[in-house]
């Protein structure tokens, strides 16, 4: 899974 | 993205919406606390400095540039607009911001993933997003009177989390993303806090009562 998968949230 | 996080993403928008209405329309901000609504201009502002460093999408960069500017236009309202700030509760909101911003920031700074500046940011606004409803809370447990639209908002606002959650049940299960503890364990703590306010307004929607939250 990616690195940001939570970074793309708001 | 999944219907959870969108479903969140919308009640999140609605939960504005509804409040910005209540100032703009009723021109009243009775019941809404300014101590949580300026936690939520740190929230924003701390989270989404990387807006003008990192792009993820146009819905990822326009719903932070609203949230940014409903958040201090609602803030505004409360504080300058010649009417909506005389029904400002200023007596009942007294929750000391400091108190919940410094524990946060502490936090922050030893429980991070990386120790750099935007890390360390977008931490502390997690920390801070799930205590911000506590003046909110709060000033709604000393009001005799919640208005509906009050009611409704503080709802929605806990619903958004609610979806956030299931949101990342469905990311980790089904999308097979990695274990994010410090987002997963705020964001539950979060919603967490809503509990007995769910409690007490699915009760007065069922049996038809204004929502009124015990002393």
């Amino acid at each position: 899974a990616d690195q940001s998968s939570v970074k793309d949230e708001l | 993205m999944n219907a959870f996080r969108l479903a969140g993403d919308m009640t999140h928008l609605l939960s504005i919406i509804l409040l910005l209405h209540k100032i703009r329309a009723m021109k009243s901000c009775a019941g809404i606390s300014l101590r949580t609504q300026e936690l939520y201009v740190i929230v924003f502002v701390t989270r989404y400095v990387d807006l003008s460093m990192k792009y993820y999408s146009f819905y990822n960069s326009i719903m932070k540039i609203v949230f940014l500017g409903t958040s201090i236009s609602i803030v505004w309202y409360m504080r300058y607009h010649k009417v909506v700030k005389q029904t400002y509760n200023k007596d009942v909101d007294t929750f000391r911001h400091i108190f919940l911003i410094l524990p946060c920031f502490v936090l922050a700074l030893l429980i991070n993933r990386a120790f750099t500046v935007i890390e360390v940011l977008w931490t502390f606004s997690l920390y801070l997003e799930a205590v911000a409803i506590l003046p909110q809370l709060v000033l709604l447990q000393r009001s005799r009177n919640i208005d509906n639209l009050t009611g409704n908002y503080v709802f929605l606002l806990g619903a958004y989390r609610a979806f956030y959650l299931l949101n990342w049940i469905y990311r980790f299960f089904i999308e097979n993303h990695q274990v994010r503890w410090i987002p997963w364990l705020s964001g539950l703590l979060q919603t967490a806090i809503y509990a007995d306010f769910f409690y007490y307004y699915i009760k007065s929607w069922k049996n038809r009562e204004k929502l009124k939250l015990p002393a």
